[in-house]
């Protein structure tokens, strides 16, 4: 799945 | 979060306090380009935005700050204190030539079509062409400082790293976002010349010199 709804990333 | 990604996020914070310092202690910007450092500050602001809407954790949310902090406080000892030793003549890249094609980009090929979205898209593809006024004003000038040589170093190996962070967590845990690793590529191949050039040259104790 693509997580693009919360971007945990920096 | 996995040791890929916390080498990369600790060498990008490494790369931006070194780039500080050397400009605070020497009081001078001398071979290094501002305009580079403009757009990384709007990387951090526009990627950022969600900083008081989302709260991932506190390494996440501090790192933000300090990122943001570092780099608007680069651009000011650029831009203002330092000014007298801002080298206007060889920081000549068209930066426009840059954000605009990036910020049509960041309309056409996003994941959702929200302002924070678009915002964040636009800051994930500048972040991959940020360095080039900085690259191309180091071969205008034919040389770097070994400071300015281990800070880009450092810049390019944390999205480096960050490739492999992306890969161990396809791996492991299906997460890919196709935007972040395209961009990352590209941002990661634009530094390879340097890479060979730093890892031939100053390790060795030389300048490095890029062919003008």
């Amino acid at each position: 799945h693509v997580n693009e709804d919360m971007h945990d990333e920096l | 979060m996995n040791v890929f990604r916390l080498v990369g996020d600790l060498s990008h914070l490494l790369a931006i306090i070194m780039l500080l310092k050397k400009i605070w202690s020497s009081r001078s910007c001398a071979g290094i380009s501002g305009k580079s450092q403009l757009l990384f500050a709007l990387v951090f602001t526009t990627r950022y935005l969600d900083l008081f809407t989302s709260f991932i954790s506190v390494y996440n949310t501090s790192m933000k700050v300090i990122y943001i902090l570092c780099a608007y406080a680069t651009v000011y000892l650029i831009y203002v204190k330092f000014k007298a030793t801002y080298d206007h003549n060889h920081d000549t890249f068209r930066a426009e030539f840059l954000v605009v094609p990036v910020g049509g980009l960041a309309f056409l090929v996003n994941h959702d079509f929200t302002p924070l979205e678009i915002l964040w898209t636009f800051s994930i593809y500048l972040e991959s062409v940020a360095i080039m006024p900085q690259l191309f004003m180091i071969s205008k000038t034919g040389e770097a400082e070994s400071i300015t040589s281990h800070y880009l170093f450092c810049l390019g190996g944390y999205r480096a790293l960050y490739i492999i962070n992306w890969l161990y967590r396809f791996y492991s845990e299906g997460f890919f976002d196709l935007i972040a690793i395209v961009a990352g590529c590209v941002q990661t191949i634009l530094y390879c010349d340097f890479f060979y050039l730093y890892i031939t040259k100053v390790i060795y104790g030389q300048k490095l010199s890029l062919p003008a």
